[in-house]
């Protein structure tokens, strides 16, 4: 018997929004310790992993490790059935073909429940190593978001500058170039809006903004994204899902031809 | 430039 509640549908609602525009369907690995899903995309450009520990749920039980493979447009349509509000809790038999979502109003008086078949994912998981990075950087997320969005009007790929004195996001194209900088932030009111950097190496690095955008549509999950760099090796693009767990997502730095 | 697949960069469990 595998079940998993949690308090309120937004936040399964945007955990949907950030890997739906990547992956067609996903295979959720569920465990005593939590929900963990990696997959790389369909073009297998990039790599989303994704992991929710246990005691962030209201409610979790897992008498025997399962694995449910889902279509990610089918669970959209069901999660588009929840109000904001609403607790949802997804329940699943040993060995199960389907997968259920309740979903109940604060007030207990709608209850609907919605069952969706599981589909056999062929997916190969693959090791991902632990780097010490050169550069982490940590900014507002919102902020990225837009950096991301305005840089890829100039170009399919963006260049990615860290020092020690701030990070640099480049474009050039048929328009002309954009230049945008971000230094440390020395003091602000909020931590959500500072920008820090942790450098042992300068890097400068070439993405492609196309991911690098899909991935901004985690943005609504946590107010700051850390950026974690180091020449030659896939970028990681983290965003922390408060007392929940987090979404990285893996992309390999353009390479000369 | 070219884009390599993240599959290169990660082994296979």
């Amino acid at each position: 018997m595998f079940e998993a509640r949690l308090i309120s549908a937004t936040i399964l609602k945007k955990i949907l929004d950030a890997i739906k525009d990547l992956l067609n369907e996903g295979t959720f690995d569920c465990s005593d310790s939590g929900i963990q899903l990696q997959a790389m995309d369909n073009s297998h450009v990039s790599l989303v992993s994704l992991t929710l520990r246990s005691d962030g749920f209201d409610k979790f039980r897992c008498d025997r490790n399962i694995s449910m493979g889902m279509n990610l447009g089918s669970m959209a349509k069901i999660l588009k059935c929840a109000n904001n509000d609403d607790t949802v809790t997804i329940k699943a038999q040993d060995n199960a073909d389907t997968v259920t979502f309740m979903f109940e109003s604060p007030n207990h008086e709608k209850v609907s429940d919605y069952e969706m078949k599981l589909m056999n994912l062929d997916q190969e998981h693959l090791g991902i190593p632990e780097t010490d990075y050169s550069c982490v950087v940590r900014m507002p997320s919102m902020e990225f978001a837009r950096i991301c969005r305005d840089l890829a009007q100039f170009s399919e790929s963006m260049l990615i500058c860290c020092t020690k004195e701030g990070v640099k996001f480049s474009a050039s194209g048929d328009v002309g170039s954009a230049n945008v900088k971000l230094a440390q932030t020395s003091s602000v009111d909020k931590e959500e809006e500072a920008v820090s950097i942790e450098m042992q190496e300068p890097v400068t690095l070439t993405f492609a903004c196309r991911y690098l955008n899909a991935f901004t549509k985690a943005s609504p999950l946590s107010g700051q994204v850390q950026l974690s760099m180091s020449a030659d090796v896939p970028l990681v693009v983290e965003y922390r899902i408060q007392d929940l767990g987090h979404i990285r997502y893996y992309l390999a730095p353009k390479i000369e031809d | 430039m070219a884009q390599p697949s993240i599959a290169a960069f990660f082994n296979t469990r």
